[in-house]
């Protein structure tokens, strides 16, 4: 999902 | 993964890599707030809560490590370790840090993407590290002079969230659906704040003389 996206840049 | 992320994330590696540099080789942490850096250890303890439920990458997840273990050590290394504690400015070194840790747990938990633990304890961290820096610069003003080691220091530090700046535009441009407005405020608040001490990095330490 979109969030998961989010959690990839540190 | 892109060109401006990574300028980014070496960029921030750099900055802790400066200040370890810093601390470690000439034991002195001389015009470093010990306050900014109780706060970088509280985000990113707060943002990486993640690294064993969610593996990204090995990169990602290397640098977490990286982050977290140079944050903590540094708090460690300013407050107990003799030599280098003995270089602290506590005097100087005021900034009640402790009023900007409620105000960013209190904003996250009424501005989130997801009313989860970790998801506002995440939006907790980026609120945080906007306002982070601030017992640095009241520190830098006090201090009038600091040395290079630590400009370079803040100038990386605030470089990278910049260079993130240009990653969000260009993820936005190409990748649907990524939108992400409170990252992107809150890294631009966090980067605006670093506006006058860029200005005189720029006019001081290009000159070839210490930031003043």
């Amino acid at each position: 999902s979109k969030n998961d996206v989010t959690k990839d840049e540190l | 993964m892109n060109i401006f992320r990574l300028a980014g994330d070496m960029t921030h590696l750099a900055s802790v890599l400066v200040l370890l540099l810093k601390i470690h080789t000439i034991k002195s942490c001389a015009g470093v707030s010990l306050r900014t850096q109780e706060l970088y250890a509280i985000v990113f303890a707060t943002r990486y809560l993640d690294i064993f439920t969610s593996f990204v990458s090995v990169y990602n997840t290397f640098m977490k490590l990286v982050f977290l273990g140079s944050s903590f050590s540094i708090v460690w290394y300013m407050r107990y370790h003799k030599a280098v504690h003995r270089t602290y400015d506590r005097e100087q070194d005021t900034f009640r840090h402790w009023f900007l840790v409620l105000p960013c747990l209190v904003l996250a938990l009424l501005i989130h993407e997801k009313f989860t633990f970790l998801e506002v304890l995440w939006t907790f961290s980026l609120y945080l590290e906007a306002v982070a820096i601030l017992p640095q610069l009241v520190l830098l003003q006090r201090t009038r002079n600091i040395d290079n080691l630590t400009g370079q220091y803040i100038f990386l530090l605030g470089g990278y969230r910049g260079l993130y700046i240009l990653n969000w535009i260009y993820r936005y441009f190409t990748e649907p659906h990524f939108v992400h407005w409170i990252t992107w405020i809150a890294g631009l608040v966090q980067t605006l704040l670093y506006a006058d001490f860029f200005y005189y990095y720029f006019l001081r330490f290009i000159g070839g003389r210490g930031v003043e």
